[in-house]
């Protein structure tokens, strides 16, 4: 199993659209400070179905959808999409090539879909339950939770593991 | 629970002594239970030797051997569940040079079934991508991604030209 | 008590205010009393403004926007009371380019007063020393001085000829 | 007021006499991971009277003493020496130059001394409690308090104000 596309609109600071490819091998994302490279984490998290305002650093859900800039007015929704090879058959679908993406409206109401038919974020969660690719697991590793088991904080590590399993 | 929390702790714990191993040749990393015989109640204690000479407690470390020791305990749990895709968000921000370079082959040992996703102001990190994208606010707000290189094997893919160093 | 916290207070704050515009030219910062009419109290906001366009809660800072703020606030607070040195511990590890350039053009703007002793892995930050230190540990174990270059005003104080660039 | 040389032996990794001169400007302390930087931080800190272990990343006093290499056995005594030039008057002293130094025996046993002359820790601490060189102050910044402030701990943050007033 792949990811080959990730496609980003509306999220956060990238008003216009956006589109990454990936490809096997080490991407590296690059820029100054607060240029929006954290941000392309963020948004492949929520794809994927993360819900916690503390991962996302957002206050309240429609705060990830573009909030205007000097010369750009807000947008009324956030998309992100993501294209995954299910070259191994990991994800239990018939299908070879897998698109999700989800839709944040400013109102509040979210749509998801799988191949362009509409599910649920529930459907989302399911797909990768068995996955490492669940929201809670360890496919993102940032400074600030190395330094949470650094801090010896036996309760934050105790955590970790009992994650895991 | 009790039994299935065992197994995946001895899954990280095999899993870190060998990633340990790879981010400090001359060193050795374990994980143990103490503290209570119930491993639902115990806590986790990380042990780590950076060189032969001396098992050091985590507090004992210096900044970068502590961040090193940590990415590899996190590692060993990403490595639990397979994902096909494991970002890095910034945290080769405390390592010099020898261990950027250690860290980033440990990486190229596992891209055969992992792509990675490398966020960094690190040079020599950057150095070492197969491809980069490089992420601007050219217009004030508004997140753009901007150079995009794309090499392989000396090749530059992209432009269809081999890369001279 | 509570007469002297908010004079400090207001010492802070005006050095905040200072430094901030120092680090973040195009921005402003601010710190305020908030939550109770006590200042004992009281919480204490943090302002952040990095462009003129909007304020922004610290949650809302990128990684590296929130560094060069909490370095601009606990620089605020060490201007209250003078100490001849001001130890800086790789609090540039977060920081690109043009902000590395930035935070050592603001410690300049305080050499009359402070001499910094700055531990950094930064390339940039190395260049713009007056005097540096390298420790190594060519024997296992133990500390050593190796490296020492001494410049001011081009010239190589140590071995008495002028630096070429 | 400035400090002119710290004279370091036998304390933590430096097993071997190490003399470290500073003037005015910016001094950068560069080196691998785990050579000994934080350390010359560390010895600064204990020589003005430092006494927390947490700060010192020692669970005993002890711990500070050289503890042995591969190659070196453990050290009977730590000492380090600073050297200040009190041109403004700052210290309340008649002297132009004072020497502080500070020695730690294996048994446990301190020795504190003003310009070679036998003095207890608390005429160390006397010395320079108004000003911003006492062991509370904020002459040394580094990474892990400007990720105290971020964390948006408001405790954290008013403590800070709170030491400084
Ligand atoms: N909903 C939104 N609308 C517009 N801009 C947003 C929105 N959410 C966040 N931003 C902006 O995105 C920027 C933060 O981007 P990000 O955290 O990705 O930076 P970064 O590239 O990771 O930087 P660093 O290197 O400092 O970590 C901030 O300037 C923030 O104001
Ligand atoms: N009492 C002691 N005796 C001998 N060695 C010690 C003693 N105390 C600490 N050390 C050693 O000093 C080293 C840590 O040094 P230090 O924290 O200064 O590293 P550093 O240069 O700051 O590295 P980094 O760049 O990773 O922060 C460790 O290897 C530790 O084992
Ligand atoms: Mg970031
Ligand atoms: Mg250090």
């Amino acid at each position: 199993m792949y990811i080959s596309e990730l496609d980003i609109f509306g999220f956060k600071s990238f008003a216009n659209r956006t589109r990454l490819k990936f490809s096997q091998g080490l991407t590296c994302v690059v820029g100054p400070n607060g240029c929006g490279k954290t941000n392309v984490v963020d948004a492949l998290r929520w794809v994927m179905g993360e819900q916690k305002g503390s991962v996302l650093r957002s206050d309240r859900m429609t705060d990830l959808i573009f909030g205007g800039s000097k010369y750009k007015k807000p947008l009324n929704y956030a998309e992100v999409s993501l294209n995954i090879h299910n070259n191994r058959q990991v994800l239990s679908l018939a299908y070879e090539n897998v698109v999700i993406s989800r839709r944040l409206y400013r109102d509040g109401t979210s749509e998801y879909f799988l191949n362009q038919t509409p599910v649920r974020l529930k459907d989302i969660h399911d797909l990768f339950l068995d996955t490492g690719m669940s929201s809670n697991a360890y496919s993102v590793i940032e400074l600030k939770m190395v330094e949470d088991i650094l801090n010896e904080n036996r309760e934050s590590r105790k955590y970790l593991f009992e994650e895991a399993a | 629970a009790r039994k299935q929390f065992t197994q995946v702790f001895e899954q990280i714990r095999s899993n870190f002594q060998k990633t340990y191993a790879l981010f400090f040749p001359e060193g050795s990393g374990d994980l143990k239970l103490i503290g209570n015989s119930d491993p639902l109640e115990a806590d986790v204690e990380i042990y780590a030797r950076p060189k032969t000479k001396e098992l050091k407690t985590m507090k004992a470390l210096s900044g970068g051997e502590k961040a090193l020791t940590a990415i590899a305990l996190l590692f060993s749990v990403y490595l639990v569940k397979p994902s096909p895709y494991c970002i890095l968000d910034e945290v080769d921000a405390p390592l010099d040079d020898r261990n950027v370079d250690r860290f980033i082959s440990v990486l190229r040992h596992f891209t055969e079934t992992t792509q990675f996703i490398i966020v960094t102001h690190n040079k020599l990190t950057m150095k070492s991508a197969d491809y980069l994208y490089g992420v601007t606010m050219q217009e004030e707000g508004v997140s753009k991604i901007v150079s995009v290189q794309f090499k392989k094997n000396g090749y530059d893919l992209l432009h269809k030209v081999p890369i001279s160093s």
